[in-house]
């Protein structure tokens, strides 16, 4: 142990454990957190090839290759609770995406809230068994956050009770999901709903994309990876072309919109219920930004007790560059940032779950501030996030800029956020409507 | 906003504006007393983020208001006043985020984390003010003089958290492989790791890169 950290640590005047124990939710949930790590860590097959030094092709295959024993060990070891499941992926797949990140995150919640029991009886144990692999299909190359301007459609033909699904223009094929160009088997796609004539709006659909058995893509599905981006190194996020692709009636997600065979629509009891996928994942982000800066703190203040540096006053050995009042008006605040997004990560999941349970009971009267407030902290927790882990960057010196420092990966990884799931000004004046108007 | 000025009583996390919209929140006078008088005092503090949204939220719909009255559509006074929509949703989770840290302190009884923690919400709530200092005297709620001991004051809380920062992160609990950075390791040991981190670059694979023999040497014979 280096003895400057180890000063560090005897200098403190409070038990680090029952903190811990705090941002965890209870001393039980500690130690089955280290229970999985300890699970994952230990295991030899999660072992891999440092991705630093591997090609973007290789890190994909690698990523595949431990999300395919992730999902074997979640079976083998019966893990199933969503918490636990999230603490194991973290583990595999420390500091970034994955493959099967869309299948578990979007896909599978998807089917929970918007499926009917028919559905539900058709996709889940399929999906759940990775017969179905599936991503989510919203983004379109011309169109993001404003859900209105989708211009991909979906027609219903009553004469053989299908929907009809087109990409009738270059700016409407999908681009950005995840595990769309190799991974995924099936799409959840969103779709203008035209039926008897008449647009309805955004609607959901499941959509076959590759063959089960042999994953060529089907007739009428052009498919791909969209090329190398600004992190996300594992994910082949992709593309994805629909010509006059024609599915069964059935696989538009009706748990409360519907199509009648004959072509009747029948509206749902909110219009917002569409966009639950997305508030789930916004209200998950505030807690991965209060990760990303909570990682980004402990490497920096760690290294800034080990580092030494010039001199404060003449004569004396080089101090350890966290004495300096500039390093430290760099990283507290960050630090005191990261404590403070746990915290409203813990709140939003509670509150998701709390208003989730009331729309399952027909309860709607929540869901308009529970958008509000999911766009609002996902924009304002990712902004802050994102200068914050580059305050940590710069904190580290030239080593700051070495791969090594894992600093980079946090950023790369995490700046995404600022525009997946809603572009950050487009959330802020969506709250704003929500305060102004209601 | 509307509604509450309609005369409808809002609840939940944005019932603050229940007094902006009957008008009992005005933005005051520079010269006149700021709401907050003790900047050591939490509560206090979480009052003012809540002011700062609610006059905020007022301003942006005030806006809008006139430019309709100007004729301009709705929509045209929305985009006209976007950049004002944009700074009172900030400053609405902004109190949000503020609030949830301080309600936080309520449910922790042990006190030598009760005070380090209360230490970096005060920090948290202290630096959010002075980073937005533009709003919060704009609006009166805090005048010159508390900005400069505010100022003051976040340094001596540096100095306080000094001592406590290894301890705070390593309460994050991260393992080494989770974290997964050669600066942040739990033991310290960084320059001796960092070196054999760097020796197991692929460019190291060979003494003599094959980019010497297919360029650069022949490169020399030609100069």
């Amino acid at each position: 142990m280096n003895p400057d950290i180890k000063r560090e640590r005897e200098n403190a005047t409070f038990n680090v454990e029952t903190l811990t124990n705090i941002l965890d939710g209870s001393p039980q949930k500690t130690k089955r957190r280290r229970e999985i790590e300890s699970l994952v860590l230990n295991d030899p097959d999660f072992w891999e090839d440092d991705p630093n030094f591997l090609s973007r092709s290789e890190r994909y295959d690698q990523a595949v290759r431990k999300s395919a024993q992730m999902i074997l060990k979640l079976r083998e070891y019966g893990i199933s609770d969503p918490d636990e499941i999230y603490c194991y992926k973290n583990c595999v797949h420390p500091n970034r995406a994955e493959p099967l990140d869309l299948h578990l995150g979007m896909f599978l919640p998807t089917l929970l809230n918007q499926a009917t029991s028919e559905q539900m009886d058709r996709f889940f144990m399929p999906a759940w068994n990775l017969e179905i692999i599936g991503t989510y299909a919203q983004t379109e190359m011309g169109h993001g956050t404003h859900l209105r301007g989708l211009e991909t459609t979906a027609t219903y033909d009553p004469s053989t009770q299908e929907f009809v699904l087109n990409s009738p223009t270059i700016s409407s094929i999908k681009w950005w999901p995840g595990g769309l160009g190799k991974t995924s088997n099936h799409a959840i796609v969103l779709a203008q709903l035209y039926t008897q004539g008449k647009c309805h709006g955004l609607h959901a659909f499941i959509v076959p994309i590759r063959d089960i058995k042999t994953h060529e893509p089907l007739p009428g599905i052009v498919v791909g990876d969209i090329g190398p981006k600004f992190g996300f190194n594992e994910i082949d996020n992709g593309f994805l072309k629909l010509e006059n692709v024609r599915i069964p009636r059935e696989n538009m997600l009706m748990k409360y919109a519907k199509v009648e065979p004959d072509g009747a629509y029948v509206k749902p009891p909110s219009s917002k219920l569409t966009y639950g996928t997305m508030v789930f994942i916004r209200s998950l982000i505030v807690g991965t930004s209060a990760k990303a800066v909570a990682k980004s703190s402990t490497i920096a203040i760690r290294y800034s007790t080990v580092r030494r540096q010039s001199e404060i006053r003449p004569g004396q050995p080089e101090p350890q560059i966290l004495d300096y009042q500039t390093q430290q008006y760099k990283l507290f605040p960050v630090l005191a940032m990261a404590y403070a997004f746990t915290f409203v990560g813990q709140y939003m999941t509670q509150t998701y779950q709390r208003i989730t349970g009331d729309i399952n009971e027909g309860d709607f009267s929540e869901l308009p501030e529970l958008h509000a407030l999911s766009a609002g902290l996902k924009a304002f927790t990712t902004w802050a996030a994102n200068s914050a882990i580059e305050v940590c960057r710069m904190s580290c010196g030239g080593h700051g800029y070495s791969r090594s420092s894992a600093l980079p990966d946090i950023y790369t990884e995490f700046t995404p956020s600022c525009t997946y799931e809603g572009e950050n000004t487009v959330m802020m004046l969506q709250t704003a409507r929500y305060l102004v108007k209601s | 906003y509307r509604l509450a000025k309609n005369g409808q009583q809002l609840s939940g996390i944005v019932s603050y504006l229940n007094d902006a919209g009957r008008g009992r929140v005005q933005p005051q006078t520079v010269s006149s007393r700021p709401i907050v008088v003790d900047v050591n005092d939490l509560s206090s503090l979480v009052e003012v983020y809540k002011l700062r949204a609610a006059i905020l939220v007022e301003l942006a719909a005030k806006n809008i208001q006139q430019d309709m009255q100007r004729r301009k559509s709705e929509e045209d006074a929305w985009n006209n006043n976007a950049i004002d929509l944009v700074k009172a949703s900030d400053a609405h989770c902004h109190y949000v985020v503020v609030k949830l840290f301080t309600d936080k302190l309520g449910e922790i009884g042990d006190t030598g984390v009760h005070s380090v923690l209360s230490t970096l919400a005060l920090l948290y709530t202290l630096h959010g003010i002075a980073l937005n200092s533009g709003d919060f005297l704009q609006a009166g709620l805090l005048s010159v003089p508390q900005m400069l001991q505010i100022s003051v004051r976040i340094k001596d809380l540096l100095s306080q958290l000094r001592p406590n920062a290894v301890a705070l992160v390593d309460a994050f609990n991260f393992t080494d492989r989770t974290l997964n950075s050669v600066l942040g390791r739990y033991d310290g040991n960084v320059y001796d790791n960092m070196y054999e981190w760097a020796r197991r670059s692929p460019l190291n694979s060979t003494e003599v890169h094959k980019s010497f023999h297919k360029y650069l040497k022949p490169l020399r014979a030609k100069l």
